[in-house]
């Protein structure tokens, strides 16, 4: 199977 | 005081149009220097970034930023009743908490806006919108995610369902070949990426906005997706991809 990561964790937040 | 006149209501409603089903509420940041707009979709695996430029906009006054909360689905069927060469006009007082005209409420949303990176990628490819578009619609008849590959030669989609396997290749096009035909590589090396296609069907909601459509890759990053719009700018749209277990 495969996981699907979060975008917070590839974009720092401002 | 805030004061956008655009000429073309038609191209404000398939922006919206293009966005409404991947963000729910979202708030459009106005500077001088334009109206900006990032949000990330519910499940926070998307993300989108659109710039509308001042110089796309019969009139452009914004005094000092302003940050309009607003529910997209409202919004756009509020520009249902525009047709596409009707003129739109957004005013907006510091003080009041509405837009003019529709009276549409405007909500407080806390929005974390995200920091992107302005990396290089390692590869970019510059294909027809409309084929991007196709290609994600067929494949998503098969399966629920594609690997997309690139190579010097082109650009692979290939999905595998429970009953069978799709595999598309787009052949990189010769210099010569018509603009809105021409399939161009720019890659440092292959790079493949496994992506759910739900995703990039929402994406594709913003074809009608592009003739070409810019699809940006490093290995391990967030795929980006962008329409540029010939006078207004740009949609970007980022998703992760998945990973093996």
């Amino acid at each position: 199977g495969s996981k699907q990561p979060m975008i917070t964790s590839f974009f720092g937040k401002v | 005081m805030l004061e956008l006149r655009l000429t073309r209501a038609g191209l404000l409603k398939k922006v919206l149009e293009s966005i409404r089903d991947l963000v729910t509420d979202a708030n459009f940041d106005c500077a001088a220097t334009g109206c900006s707009l990032q949000a990330m979709d519910s499940s926070r695996v998307a993300m989108l970034s659109l710039l509308l430029r001042p110089d796309g906009f019969e009139h452009y006054r914004c005094d000092r930023n302003i940050s309009m909360g607003m529910n997209l689905a409202n919004m756009a069927r509020m520009l249902r009743c525009a047709s596409d060469d009707d003129t739109v006009t957004i005013n907006a007082d510091d003080a009041q908490d509405k837009i003019s005209d529709y009276e549409m409420k405007l909500m407080h949303i806390t929005s974390e806006n995200l920091e992107i990176p302005e990396a290089g990628y390692e590869a970019i490819v510059k294909m027809p919108a409309s084929l991007f578009a196709r290609i994600c619609k067929d494949l998503g008849t098969i399966g629920d995610t594609v690997m997309i590959s690139v190579t010097k030669e082109g650009i692979q989609f290939f999905t595998r369902g429970d009953i069978r396997t799709a595999n598309i290749f787009c052949r990189k096009t010769t210099p010569v070949a018509k603009e809105k035909e021409a399939i161009s590589i720019e890659m440092e090396k292959p790079v493949s990426l496994t992506l759910a296609l739900r995703y990039l069907i929402s994406f594709t909601k913003a074809t009608p906005l592009a003739k070409q459509v810019t699809i940006s890759m490093s290995y391990g990053r967030p795929i980006v997706v962008e329409y540029k719009m010939e006078i207004m700018d740009h949609i970007r749209f980022y998703l992760v991809p998945k990973v093996e277990e």
